[in-house]
């Protein structure tokens, strides 16, 4: 409980810093997989093109995959691994926080470790926390996971491309998550191919 | 460090147990909606058309999705919710096999929690750790979780139909996981056609 406590006070901190620097910042939570990196992605090209900059904190258990996906992007990020943790807490972003050089930055995406369990308790500091998962894991993904949905502030359904040919109808997820967290927005995407991506950019306030 | 050791000694207990009445278990753990259950079912209705009897242990964190599945096959299960956890533990399962008959079994299979982090520090007492991916979650899955992959008895790439829809080369994942895990056995399959699994089946020691 004690840990809870303290991660929520960093997190606070953590999120006065990025609004005195006037930065919009997320948290991005989901399943192993599920798209997120990508669908990052595609928010980065469409924030250059419309001249606004963008960072990234890519957290993963091991390795720095995502982190140099970014970094191919041109901008600013920073790789935090966790190690045996399935989750990024607040103090590791006060760290990364720290290492990165945050004047002129308009919006910062965290990818957080692939996972629809740990997470939850660990809020980070980010002004809304997306939630990400894709059909390919089955429609029975977002029923089995109900306390990460209860706190999203923004849902997302991905690789819809591939519903038919899973098998999954998009349409149980978005009545699952609707029962749980009737409060959030729901996005379908493809983000391979970009589809649904500005709408779910508008809901963020960054588009 | 005590958590992990009283683990290993109820693990023991129930290896003992399940040894003593001649049942063979297998711990299935791997990532949220790679086919773990998909891929089990497959193998009930074959043990049952050799005239084997199996039983299943269903960990979700909430719901009894995977457990109303085994019961449609006619085996005993058990359902275990994790709720805040994302693995299962030694103690859970001495629990759940404290409320099943086990006479006349022969396969027990445990569906782990899906997380390719957590459940590495839990040795469940099974004869065997099976991890599954699918290719649906991109060709990184294997070498951001060495740990996991470092301890498998036997590897499963699930989902093998997909990759060319979803651009990910099983090689990719196959060479990642001999790099870490050069002894296990790697297996690509289709649980929904069911290719690859009497190949898994025999590495088992079910077939
Ligand atoms: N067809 C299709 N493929 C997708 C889509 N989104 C992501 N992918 C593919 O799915 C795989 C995983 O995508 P990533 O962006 O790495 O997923 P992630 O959630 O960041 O993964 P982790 O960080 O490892 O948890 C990659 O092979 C992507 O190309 C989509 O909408 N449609
Ligand atoms: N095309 C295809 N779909 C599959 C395959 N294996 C599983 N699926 C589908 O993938 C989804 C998830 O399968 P499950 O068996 O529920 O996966 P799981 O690993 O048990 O999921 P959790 O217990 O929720 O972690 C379901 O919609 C299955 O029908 C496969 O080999 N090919
Ligand atoms: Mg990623
Ligand atoms: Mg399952």
């Amino acid at each position: 409980a004690d840990v809870l406590a303290a991660n929520a006070r960093i997190a606070e901190e953590n999120l006065k810093l990025l609004r005195a620097k006037g930065i919009a910042s997320f948290d991005f939570m989901g399943s192993i997989g599920s798209g997120k990196t990508l669908l990052i992605e595609r928010m980065v090209d469409i924030l250059k093109k419309k001249g606004k900059k963008a960072a990234a904190i890519a957290g993963d258990v091991a390795g720095d995959d995502d982190y140099r996906r970014f970094r191919k992007h041109g901008i600013p990020a920073v790789n935090v691994n966790t190690g045996k943790e399935c989750h990024l807490d607040a103090h590791l972003i006060d760290h990364a926080l720290g290492d990165m050089k945050l004047d002129g930055i308009d919006v910062l995406f965290i990818e957080n470790v692939g996972n629809l369990v740990c997470p939850t308790d660990f809020p980070l500091g980010t002004d809304k926390r997306v939630v990400v998962i894709s059909v390919t894991e089955g429609d029975d993904m977002v029923r089995k996971h109900p306390v990460i949905f209860s706190l999203a502030d923004l849902i997302v359904i991905n690789k819809i491309d591939l519903a038919k040919i899973i098998e999954v109808d998009p349409k149980i997820l978005v009545r699952d998550a609707r029962k749980i967290r009737p409060r959030a927005p729901i996005f379908l995407t493809n983000a391979k191919s970009g589809l649904g991506v500005p709408g779910l950019m508008k809901a963020m306030g960054i588009w």
